[in-house]
């Protein structure tokens, strides 16, 4: 993340390889289902072996005996509806849920979150050097109607992304947070609203990112967790 | 000055177990110096296949049987390498194919072969042994016919008949300058058997295979004798469009890995194939030219890397990372990523159209977008289906037609074949694809459950961290 600060999202997890290196970010919607973005794996129906899901530690290289530190391998993968650009995996076991791991909720079927709404992202991302790049960097962020963004994205931007506003300071997400959450907090609740995709270019000034919706594949996510 | 464990080729960190307990490997024999020796002890016994080697205790233990062999499976071991015998792995022949000890059972026209233990309905001379090989109804070379292996035919009103197996000359291509080539060619074009890659000797070199390892490794050809060059293996001829020769089917039924076909404006899978002019990092740095050496020097010469396009500062994949990249203009950062190019979509293509979200669509296509076939509605194999004709019978669940009883937003779709994929949406599209109910328009209520709470994340924020 560019431009952020240290913080705390418990429901952001770092997805790693067969190495242990941190790829990607993620987002727990479930005690064993991580949302992320497609863009973080090469196939629909790659090997997992070795992958895993990394919760409870703000730490991008966490020590094996760090307290709190979940290792839980990834089983299996389920790309999303075509355009989706979304990935949902199923994780070998059920996380603890615990003070430093929590689900992020879901939003209705569709629901359109309001310009202006603050909302926040996070990750262990490039940050350019503007932020502390061992621990989780969390940005805020303010959202802005498609009719809006579209201004400057030429009408691009199709009903199943949203935006949030440029600022002056390059702040946004970068390499390495894709598939990370952009959460909003409505009527007390964090809600899982956009899901972090790369962008031509990162923390662009002045310039709207752009997400995915994830209130247009709520009915897919239950789907497959249902299934 | 050839090897024993020149007839032998290796799987790396495996294991052959036999599933039936009752049958007993040899015993382990620690009294060797390495797998040379073992290979030495092993290849001249007719019943011995393969064998372990112990890379810790430096023991061997001998097989009568091959991953080829009934009631086998191939386990990944943190202490064996594997060593079989060429013979009975190979899917070619060498030479005229006597001592081809495959398991093709079928002729050129697809007759099954006759058991060479059986006389009937061909009756013949010849009696199955260790030394001749004739074992079940495999193809075999008994009398050294040029036209190789061959058997005897299931048909009485054909009594014996070639079973077209391949030479390993012809069956290997490769791609450019073969740097992808995987297969087991171990000869050169003058046909002089190749050097063994994991030996120094007759010729030391510094290619350890260790180096180069992947998980499943095979032998790889040894030095090339021949001054001239690559070897026999012939290049590929340049693919022309013709999907039925698509370098994709050519390449990969010939011990090549799948060749990527060449995309410009997105990736797929890691982008080895894209050849595209994007030149900055997905940071929006831009990229150094391949062929310089500053701010960062590398070894992906172009030159050196001639089937990788590595063209001046455009992103790439030259060695399998996990997408394209490029090392960077800035002295602090020496590569990065490209995931700003899109991937490409890797569906099928659409057969047919719906109406909004697909309820009534009545049409006949029964294959998901990624081209796997349709389970039946009322089928309850591979996937157990919470939607069946009886259940819904408004959705005419016929047969394994595409359909969408739980009117789901994202189109039609079946449970599919796949036994990992219980559901998929099919290969088709929306027909109205303008007049789709925006979703901007009318407020929602917002009802969410037991999530989203977390520690106060501002105290957190402010009090300084661990």
């Amino acid at each position: 993340v560019v431009g952020g600060q240290p913080g705390n999202s418990p429901w952001t997890v770092s997805l790693r390889n067969r190495q242990g290196q941190h790829f990607c970010g993620g987002s727990l919607v479930k005690e064993q289902w991580v949302l992320t973005a497609r863009q973080c794996f090469s196939s629909c129906h790659m090997p997992l072996t070795g992958y895993e899901v990394w919760l409870g530690t703000l730490f991008q290289d966490p020590q094996p005996e760090e307290p709190g530190l979940q290792r839980v391998p990834v089983a299996k993968m389920v790309c999303g509806p075509s355009g989706s650009q979304l990935v949902l995996l199923k994780l070998e076991r059920s996380v603890t849920l615990n003070q430093r791991v929590a689900l992020i909720c879901l939003p209705p079927e569709r629901y359109v979150v309001p310009p202006g709404t603050q909302c926040e992202i996070a990750g262990w991302g490039e940050s350019k050097g503007t932020g502390d790049g061992t621990v989780l960097n969390v940005a805020l962020l303010n959202v802005i109607s498609n009719r809006e963004c579209n201004i400057k994205h030429r009408g691009r931007v199709r009903e199943s992304e949203m935006c949030t506003k440029g600022l002056l300071a390059p702040v946004g997400a970068c390499e390495g947070d894709y598939g990370g959450p952009l959460a909003c907090f409505t009527h007390d609740c964090w809600v899982l609203e956009g899901i972090i995709i790369p962008n031509r270019v990162c923390a662009r000034p002045r310039w709207p990112a752009v997400f995915m919706r994830v209130s247009v594949f709520v009915d897919w996510i239950h789907k497959v967790m249902r299934l | 000055q050839r090897s024993p464990l020149n007839d032998f080729q290796v799987l790396r960190g495996t294991e052959l177990q036999h599933l039936l307990h009752t049958v007993v490997p040899g015993p382990w024999q620690e009294d060797v110096a390495d797998a040379e020796e073992c290979a030495g002890r092993c290849g001249p016994l007719l019943d011995c296949r393969a064998f372990h080697y112990n890379v810790s205790s430096h023991g061997c233990q001998l097989l009568p049987w091959t991953q080829n062999s009934p009631h086998t499976r191939l386990q990944r071991s943190g202490r064996c390498d594997l060593f079989q015998k060429k013979d009975y792995i190979r899917t070619c022949i060498m030479d005229n194919g006597v001592r081809y000890r495959g398991t093709i059972a079928t002729t050129t026209s697809g007759l099954p072969c006759q058991g060479w233990s059986h006389k009937f309905p061909n009756d013949h001379k010849y009696t199955p042994t260790l030394r001749n090989g004739l074992e079940e109804n495999f193809c075999r070379n008994p009398d050294g016919d040029p036209g190789g292996p061959w058997c005897y035919t299931t048909d009485p009103a054909v009594r014996f008949q070639s079973c077209g197996i391949k030479s390993c000359r012809e069956a290997a291509c490769i791609w450019c300058n073969g740097e992808d080539y995987r297969g087991a060619v171990d000869r050169t074009e003058s046909g002089r058997e190749c050097q063994r890659w994991d030996l120094q000797r007759p010729h030391q070199h510094p290619f350890e295979p260790g180096k180069y390892v992947k998980v499943w490794t095979t032998t790889i050809a040894g030095i090339l004798t021949a001054p001239s060059g690559p070897g026999a293996i012939p290049r590929t001829r340049r693919w022309r469009g013709n999907s039925a020769t698509s370098p994709a089917a050519v390449g990969r039924s010939q011990a090549q890995p799948r060749h990527e076909v060449t995309t410009l404006n997105c990736f797929r899978g890691k982008g080895e194939g894209y050849r595209g002019t994007a030149n900055t990092t997905t940071a929006g740095v831009p990229c150094q030219r391949w062929d310089a050496q500053s701010p960062h020097q590398h070894r992906f010469a172009p030159e050196k890397y001639e089937c990788k396009d590595l063209r001046e500062n455009f992103c790439r994949n030259p060695d399998g990372s996990e997408a394209p990249w490029c090392f960077t203009s800035r002295p602090g950062m020496r590569m990065a990523f490209c995931y700003q190019i899109r991937r490409c979509a890797d569906d099928v293509r659409t057969e047919d159209c719906y109406h909004g979200a697909g309820e009534q669509y009545r049409g006949t296509v029964s294959k998901t977008r990624k081209g796997v076939q349709c389970q039946h509605w009322s089928a309850q194999t591979p996937h157990r289906p919470q939607f069946t004709p009886t259940s819904a019978p408004h959705s005419q669940l016929e047969e394994n037609f595409c359909r969408n009883p739980d009117r789901d937003s994202h189109g039609p779709w079946c449970y599919t074949m796949d036994p990992g994929t219980p559901f998929d949406y099919c290969a088709l599209q929306r027909c109205d694809r303008d007049h789709q109910a925006s979703i901007l328009d009318p407020p929602d209520q917002v009802l969410f459950e037991k999530c989203g709470k977390r520690v106060d994340r501002l105290d957190q924020h402010r009090s300084k961290l661990r």
